[in-house]
């Protein structure tokens, strides 16, 4: 464990009152090692360590601790914070229409987790309304219709037209046939790809989405920041959705986008299944980053 | 006024370090590397580089061919990875490469549980000329192999590929699954498959090591598919996965279109990793 590995950096340490700079800086190093392994951003890390070692200095030295307890405490504690501190809901409202745009790179999980989320608001009484918004990869459409034959969502799609005029015309059939949310499924893009990341600008504007949701693979490495930071700049993002957590990837992508964007990380995927979402809770995730 | 050499000198490394580290080279490999090139004592900051490089493309280079140059037809390629990382487009990029040779290629549907993913990998099989194998959706994908592979001797194609469901490295059972379609192809002929290459995300981090360890553990590969390489990843824990486990990476890929696929070649990889 990462205590371990702290307490034998600092075999060295002498029972004093205090944590003392030397200490702080030994264990700091395993931790930042720890982040680095779990794909925390290079920056994200350099400043949370900053951060910690601020926090560490000079505190007494809890009797109920070792000292390489207290640091990990401490850093649990700031990751946790960094996380977001808690869970965080999906913008919902009762009486407008909830149009939920769901973008991110090519093979994240998109189209899988609009299935999911369409599932999981539709057993909380709602009417959902996915949109097959991809008419670039082949079998894009027959995918989506096929989940939503699974769980008995309608599907709208209009085949290779427009994606603004798809989602358009999908806001209006929901608004006139009384559904109260539209999941809008987009193809995976580059975030460096202007003409597509036009498009979603395009398809915002047009229907003003309750959320815009980044599905981000959790097995994402150093270029999360990438990613996230272009979608958050040039789109705008309200929330995240981190996918394949059912995997051993530390997840630590999830750190950087938080870090760098401030958008918060709502849901979970965690399987293949139809069923494998959850809320993202930050304190299992800070466990898991620390590994 | 310039810096005095001592000091420039510590900057320059942590600039390497941030370099490799953002590219996901990963903190141990990097370590590694550093040291290395400090023990060659280089003095100047053009020869730091170039050390740096020339190290990296010891470790990247790999002698073999891209394709196997001796074996019985048909060319056997199984390709396996986990969920999401380009496996079918892949496939569609092999397949139009084999059919540009003027190959008779075959394709076998062996994703027989996720939402149309024998409809997607029919339209590619459409697009570049290639005939498909598949059976009805949740088949066992073994019998799928299997199949496939008679129709491929009896009708004297020249190459096989066979499309896999993508499954995370840790599901026993889905690793288990992959083992017996291995066995399968081998129950066919011993030698096949000749080929079976692991597709990797330029955008996974350190996870690939884990996947390239677990998957080599139940199906012995003979090469690597980068993909996604024409984003903003550099695709570097293709580094620790050359250093430590030694499979060689084989193809780029650099886009969603049938010809984005590349020969890999350690100087250019290399040159845009240090960029
Ligand atoms: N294990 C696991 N697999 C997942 C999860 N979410 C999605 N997948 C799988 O990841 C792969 C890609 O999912 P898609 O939903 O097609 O991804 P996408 O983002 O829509 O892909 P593009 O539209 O091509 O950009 C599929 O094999 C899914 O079954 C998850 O939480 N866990
Ligand atoms: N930009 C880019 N996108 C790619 C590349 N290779 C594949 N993709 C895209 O990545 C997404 C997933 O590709 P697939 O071929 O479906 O991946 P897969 O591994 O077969 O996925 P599963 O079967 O669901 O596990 C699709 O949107 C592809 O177009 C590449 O080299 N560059
Ligand atoms: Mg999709
Ligand atoms: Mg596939």
């Amino acid at each position: 464990s990462l205590a371990d590995k702290i307490q034998a950096a600092l075999k060295r340490l002498r029972t004093k009152g205090k944590l003392s700079e030397a200490d702080i800086k030994a264990a700091l190093r395993q931790v930042r090692l720890a982040l680095l392994e779990a794909d925390v951003n290079f920056r994200v890390v350099k400043n949370f360590i900053g951060q910690v070692q601020e926090k560490a200095v000079g505190q007494e030295v809890l009797s109920s601790l070792t000292p390489a307890q207290q640091v990990v405490k401490i850093v649990q504690e700031e990751l946790i914070s960094l996380l977001g501190g808690g869970t965080s809901q999906l913008e919902r409202s009762q009486d407008a229409l909830n149009i939920y745009m769901i973008v991110g790179l090519q093979g994240a999980g998109k189209t899988t987790t609009a299935a999911k989320l369409a599932r999981l608001l539709a057993k909380e009484g709602r009417r959902p309304l996915l949109v097959a918004a991809d008419i670039y990869r082949p079998a894009a459409i027959e995918q989506l219709q096929i989940l939503g034959e699974k769980i008995q969502t309608p599907v709208f799609a209009m085949g290779k037209q427009n994606p603004v005029a798809i989602s358009r015309a999908a806001a209006e059939k929901a608004r006139r046939e009384g559904y109260d949310t539209v999941l809008i499924d987009t193809a995976g893009r580059l975030h460096i790809d202007d003409d597509m990341m036009t498009e979603l600008i395009e398809i915002k504007a047009a229907v003003q989405p309750t959320e815009t949701l980044l599905v981000l693979d959790a097995l994402t490495g150093q270029d999360a920041v990438n990613a996230a930071g272009e979608f958050e700049a040039k789109l705008g993002l309200t929330g995240c959705i981190l996918t394949k957590l059912d995997g051993d990837a530390r997840g630590g992508a999830a750190l950087s986008v938080r870090a760098v964007t401030g958008v918060p990380i709502k849901l979970i995927g965690v399987g293949e299944s139809i069923e494998a979402l959850q809320t993202f809770h930050p304190e299992r995730l800070a466990t898991r980053i620390l590994g | 006024l310039l810096p005095r050499d001592g000091r420039m000198k510590e900057e320059t490394w942590e600039e390497l370090e941030e370099i490799l580290l953002t590219a996901d080279v990963g903190p141990t490999v990097t370590e590694d590397l550093i040291q290395t090139i400090k023990a060659e004592r280089v003095s100047s900051l053009d020869d730091i580089r170039t050390a740096l490089a020339a190290r990296l493309e010891e470790i990247m280079r790999a002698e073999l061919p891209r394709v196997p140059t001796h074996f019985t037809p048909p060319l056997v390629i199984l390709v396996v990875g986990v969920n999401g990382v380009g496996k079918t487009t892949s496939i569609a990029k092999l397949a139009r490469k084999f059919r540009q040779d003027g190959q008779r290629v075959i394709l076998a549907a062996c994703d027989t549980f996720r939402a149309a993913a024998v409809e997607q990998l029919s339209v590619w099989a459409n697009r570049v000329g290639a005939e498909l194998i598949a059976h009805q959706e949740g088949s066992d994908p073994a019998a799928v192999a299997y199949d496939a592979v008679q129709a491929a001797i009896a009708r004297r194609a020249g190459v096989l590929i066979l499309d896999t469901a993508g499954r995370l490295q840790t599901k026993t059972n889905l690793m288990q699954e992959l083992l017996k379609i291995r066995r399968v192809l081998g129950k066919a002929r011993p030698d096949l498959p000749q080929e079976t290459l692991l597709v990797l995300d330029a955008t996974t981090g350190q996870n690939a090591l884990s996947q390239t360890r677990l998957f080599q553990e139940a199906v012995p590969l003979t090469g690597i598919i980068l993909a996604k390489l024409d984003g903003t990843a550099k695709g570097g824990i293709a580094v620790a996965i050359q250093k430590e486990l030694g499979v060689p990476i084989k193809w780029l890929g650099t886009g969603e279109g049938f010809d984005d696929l590349e020969s890999f070649e350690a100087g250019a990889f290399v040159s845009a990793l240090l960029t």
